[in-house]
Parts: structure tokens; C-alpha cells; sequence
């Protein structure tokens, strides 16, 4: 089947937030509990990590901004913690 | 600021550095420089001295590397991570690591080495990333003139919290972020630019778009690396969508977002007279094509059609803008009234009727 347009660039994106998030934020899906209260989203927990620390606004959704601030050139040692 | 998760510090004050490797992309005197100035940043307003050797082991190692380096933390080519350091302690502690991918430069082009190499220093040295988006702490890059550096207050304050004052007489103070809703906030000038206000202020400016509620703050330098900070006056020539930007005497042209010339032009071209120095302020009346300059207690009109000073200028501000001192900081206009930044007011000019109708906060338009 032909990939659907956009799909590729939302993979990508996808990838980018979960990569940023893990180096910077210490997001860890493959560690979070199964039995974990399923309304709160590690993801977005991580996301409005990042945009308050930003001064982004907090939607816990990548919208354009924050793509933006991830995209940009930075250090590598994590925001959060060691 | 933020210190490191569990406060590491270094346990003496006479550290030692080496450069252990360099880049091709520079000059090794230049990487010295650079290096150094960058240890200078910190020694400048903490009680640290740092002392280069040229061999065996040092405090901080710092060194070139591309890929991954085998230490946990692999680069990964050009832009994105573009360096990283390790908190204070043996072995690896302290050590600065460059990415090779990048291009480094002692420039604006490419990335800056001493300000990379400053930053990664706060790290070696016990400090995290700051969310105060003027500090050199700040985890995104954004290049500044390096003459024009001063390292920010908020840096400072967080190295200072690890190891005390400088020893020297003078406590060293340094620049803070303007803060958008701070009552006491000045401009330094505003201008138009396609249906934005641009409000500029030391190394930043807001972007403020009259639909959309947020304002925006950024460096000057993130989109224009060629513009000095504190640009002192500007204004928008709707017809011929230019923004003019002033500081001092030179003068900068944008089309859009984009520089027109890479290099300044000389306010003496538009025709004033050698004795000023600089403009306080300017706005340009679309309606009628006349540019005006303010200028301590005077002001210029210059004729955008015939590209020359009107005659009979200047002319006292206080006579033509009944209300207006001097010393204005900033102006611009906006439908029928010119808004008029005199320290932290904002006066509401109507032409028609030649009087202050309103008084408001500076910031009035950021939705405070």
C-alpha cells in the first residue's frame, strides 16, 4: 500500500520527540510500570517537562514550537539530572 | 540556574586544563585563544584559577571527538548535540568533549568555540542547564559578538553559589533577561515589520503579532547573527517593505526578514549633520512618506520620494508633540496614533488633534 502523505513526516517527528525526550528528559517507556494509572501518558508527562522549561506553551502535545526547540542545535548533557 | 542533581564541586580552587586534540577547522592559536577566554569567563567572578599543561592528566581534558567517542555518549554528526562535559570529579570528570562534525569557528559562521567551549565549562565546573533563556547556561545555542559577551547575572549567580565570590575588588556584575511583564521594562526602539511589532531590547526581541495573543521572545542574533545588540531606533517603509534597524551611527536595511547588505550604511547618507551621533528613535508615516527621527530634544523629517532631509529641521519635539520631552526611547505608529516609549510609558499621540490622549504601560501590548 502507498503511504498515506504526511505519515512519513509524523514518523519522523515521532521519533525525534521520543529521542529528545529520552537524551534530555529521562524518558524511559520501555521501564514505565504496566500497572500504571492509564489517564497519565509518560510521554506527555516528559513533553510538558521540556515546554516548561522552555518557557513553551504547555499543551504536552509536539505542536510546532516545540518541534521547533528541538530541533535546535544544543549540549548534550541532559536538562534533567545526571 | 540549577546546579548539578547532588551539588559536585571541585575541592580546590587551582585547577588545570589541557587541550588534547584540535580541530582542523581552526586555527590552533585560535582554539588557545578561545579555550582560554573561555576558562577566563569563569575565573573572572568565581575564586578558580585555571592553569594549562601540555601534558599528563589534567582536570579537565578537553579534546575533539566524532561519533561515538566510547564514553556512553556518542555524537551524532553535524548540528544537534554539538558538545557535552562531564561534572567535576576524577577521570572522565570535568573533561569537555567537541563534536568533530561540527564547524567551528571564532565567528558567526558555523559554531562559535568559545561560547561552546564557556557553556560546557559551567558543567566541568558544577552547574546544570538553566531555564533562563539569556544565560550562557541556556541548552540551546545562539551565537553573540564575543566582544560584546558579559557573562549573564543568572550565571554568575549559580557559579557563585558553588564556590563563593571573586577574590578581586570588584564583584563583577552581568547582564539579566528582560523579563516580558516586568512594569519597569523599557524599549530600546519598536518598529513595524508586515503586520508584527518588534519591540527591541539589549540582545532580544519580542515578535508580536496583533492576532495572536503571545508575544515571543528571541535573541536578535538567532535570526540576524550580522546585527549587533542594542539597536537604538527603527522603523518600517511599508511602500517599499523595508525595516530600517539604527545604532549608533551606522544603519542596517531588512526586506522581510531577510538583510539587505551584509554591511551597515552611515546615517550621514540620509543627511544628517555630523554632530549626531546616534537616533533615539524613528517611525515613518506611510500616508504621507515622511520618515521622522527623534533625536534628544529635536527632531529630523526626512521625505521617503525625494530620499533627503525635509528643510527646516530639526525642529524641538516639544513643539510639534505637545506632551513628548525629550530622550524618547522608542516610537511607532499603529492606525491613526503614533505611540511614543519614554522609560516604562507608553503615550498615545494623536496627530490629528496634536495631543497625548493616553498613557499606558510600556509593555501594554504583551497582554500582561
Amino acid at each position: 500500500f502507498p503511504v498515506a502523505p504526511g505519515t512519513e513526516d509524523e514518523d519522523k517527528n515521532t521519533q525525534l520527540v521520543e529521542n529528545y525526550l529520552r537524551n534530555f528528559y529521562k524518558f524511559e517507556p520501555e521501564k514505565q510500570s504496566p500497572f500504571k494509572n492509564k489517564n497519565t501518558n509518560p510521554l506527555t508527562e516528559k513533553l510538558k517537562e521540556m515546554q516548561t522549561f522552555f518557557g513553551l506553551k504547555v499543551t504536552g502535545k509536539p505542536d510546532v514550537e516545540t518541534l521547533e526547540v528541538m530541533k535546535m542545535s544544543r549540549c548534550g548533557v541532559p536538562d534533567v539530572g545526571q | 540556574y540549577r546546579l548539578t542533581e547532588g551539588n559536585p564541586k571541585w575541592e580546590r580552587k587551582d585547577l588545570t586544563y589541557r587541550i588534547v586534540n584540535y580541530t582542523p577547522d581552526m586555527n590552533p592559536a585560535d582554539v588557545d585563544k578561545a579555550i582560554q577566554n573561555a576558562f577566563k569567563v569563569w575565573s573572572d567572578v568565581a575564586p578558580l584559577t585555571f592553569k594549562r599543561i601540555y601534558d599528563g592528566t589534567a582536570d579537565i581534558m578537553m579534546s575533539f571527538e566524532i561519533g561515538d567517542h566510547r564514553d556512553n555518549s556518542p555524537f551524532d554528526g553535524p548540528n544537534g548535540l554539538l558538545a557535552h562535559a562531564f561534572q567535576p570529579g576524577n577521570n572522565i570528570g570535568g573533561d569537555v568533549h567537541f563534536d568533530e562534525a561540527e564547524f567551528w569557528t571564532k565567528g558567526s559562521k558555523g559554531y562559535n568555540l568559545f561560547f561552546v567551549a564557556a557553556h560546557e565549562l559551567g558543567h566541568s565546573l558544577g552547574l546544570s542547564h538553566s531555564d533562563d533563556p539569556g544565560a550562557l547556561m541556556y541548552p540551546t545555542y545562539s551565537y553573540i559578538e564575543p566582544n560584546e559577551f558579559r557573562l549573564p547575572q543568572d550565571d554568575i549567580n549559580g557559579i557563585q553559589a558553588i564556590y563563593g565570590q571573586s577574590d578581586g575588588p570588584i564583584k563583577p556584575t552581568g547582564p539579566t533577561t528582560p523579563v516580558t511583564c516586568d512594569p519597569k521594562l523599557t524599549f530600546d526602539a519598536v518598529a513595524t515589520l508586515r503586520g508584527e511589532l518588534l519591540f527591541f531590547k539589549d540582545r532580544y526581541f519580542w515578535r508580536k503579532h496583533s492576532q495572536i495573543p503571545e508575544v515571543e521572545l528571541n535573541f536578535i542574533s538567532l535570526l540576524w547573527p550580522n546585527l549587533p545588540s542594542g539597536i537604538q531606533a527603527a522603523y518600517e517603509n511599508v511602500e517599499k517593505d523595508h525595516v530600517f534597524l539604527f545604532k549608533e551611527n551606522k544603519y542596517w536595511v531588512l526586506n522581510g526578514y531577510e538583510l539587505v547588505y551584509n554591511h551597515p550604511k552611515s546615517i550621514y547618507d540620509l543627511g544628517f549633520p555630523k554632530n549626531v551621533k546616534r537616533i533615539n528613535a524613528s517611525y515613518s508615516d506611510e500616508n504621507s512618506g515622511k520618515t521622522y527621527f527623534f533625536v534628544g530634544d529635536k527632531y529630523w523629517r526626512y521625505d521617503e520620494n525625494r530620499q533627503a532631509m525635509d528643510q527646516g529641521y530639526p525642529r524641538k519635539i516639544i513643539k510639534d508633540f505637545p506632551g513628548i520631552g525629550k530622550n524618547v526611547d522608542a516610537v511607532f505608529q499603529h492606525d491613526r496614533y503614533i505611540y511614543f516609549f519614554i522609560g516604562n510609558r507608553q503615550y498615545q499621540f494623536d496627530p490629528n488633534v496634536k495631543r497625548v490622549v493616553s498613557v499606558m504601560k510600556s509593555n501594554s501590548w504583551f497582554n500582561c
